[in-house]
């Protein structure tokens, strides 16, 4: 119902997609794995949790294809090799379940989604730039 | 000026990214070119021309990744045995660089980026994700 869509009181937990919908890999996996989830679900990236659930970042194509370029040529056993652990990005922002939609507009300026966690830093879900470009897109044709 | 942006009167020719500025590569070069200038800019995706400067469409991470799995293992020789033209993507929407920033926002909802094409097919630029949710954010804090 999009006129009831306000950053300022629409609440994170109201949009985000929820965590059983989102495509995630494990600290633990090696990175071949991580590049077939990816290229299965065309995303560029995915987020990254241990083992107890516990968010611990962003693995994109990026970091992988970055893994895979040696010295002097493509490195293909280093798939094999390395795990998610060893090449993911784990400083990335991220909002709180119970956050207004005003906080996800801000990191969405400059990422293309973020991640949403629970007090105990488990992942409840994603908002993405999708979404919000939807919303805006909504409210300009009402108001 | 954040006070002129207007999706209904802003064109796309004011907001959009100059092709000066753009990291594009060709049809005819190797896939491996392709690669390392995805890797280098970071970006997911960039602009296609052909030698007379013509757009001719998209090439994505995912493009390549998915040219290098061969049907058992990573199949490395292809980078260099296959060009942008074999494996990039022909179909994407652009824009006229007299369309209004509205037709912006419906493709952007899709789309990390749509590039902007003169009569001529040139590409003239882009207008990306970041760029229309700067606006947005700036018009919520000016209303
Ligand atoms: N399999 C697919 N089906 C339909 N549309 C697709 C798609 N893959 C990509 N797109 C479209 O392309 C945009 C950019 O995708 P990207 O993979 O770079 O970036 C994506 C991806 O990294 C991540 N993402 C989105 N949905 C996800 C999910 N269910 N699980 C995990 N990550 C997700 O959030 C980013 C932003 O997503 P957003 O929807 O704003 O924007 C998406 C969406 O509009
Ligand atoms: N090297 C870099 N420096 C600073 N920020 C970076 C960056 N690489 C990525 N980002 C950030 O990540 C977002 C997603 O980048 P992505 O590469 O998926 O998707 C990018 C990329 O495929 C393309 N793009 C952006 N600027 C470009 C340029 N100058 N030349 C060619 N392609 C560009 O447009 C898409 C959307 O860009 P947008 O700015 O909305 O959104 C960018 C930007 O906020």
């Amino acid at each position: 119902d999009t006129e009831s869509f306000h950053l300022e009181t629409t609440l994170v937990k109201e949009m985000m997609i929820d965590a059983d919908k989102v495509a995630q890999v494990q600290l633990s996996n090696p990175l071949e794995h991580a590049l077939l989830v990816l290229t299965k679900t065309g995303y560029n990236a995915v987020p990254v949790s241990n083992f107890e659930g516990k968010f611990e970042g962003i693995i994109s194509k990026s970091n992988i294809v970055e893994a895979m370029f040696g010295l002097e040529q493509i490195e293909v056993e280093r798939l094999q090799n390395h795990l998610v652990e060893d090449v993911m990005n784990k400083k990335v922002p991220t909002l709180q379940y119970d956050d207004i939609m005003e906080k996800a507009l801000h990191t969405l300026i400059d990422y293309n989604f973020v991640c949403v966690v629970n007090d105990e830093e488990e992942l409840m879900g994603i908002i993405t730039r999708r979404q919000l470009l939807k919303q805006f897109r909504n409210k300009y044709y009402l108001d």
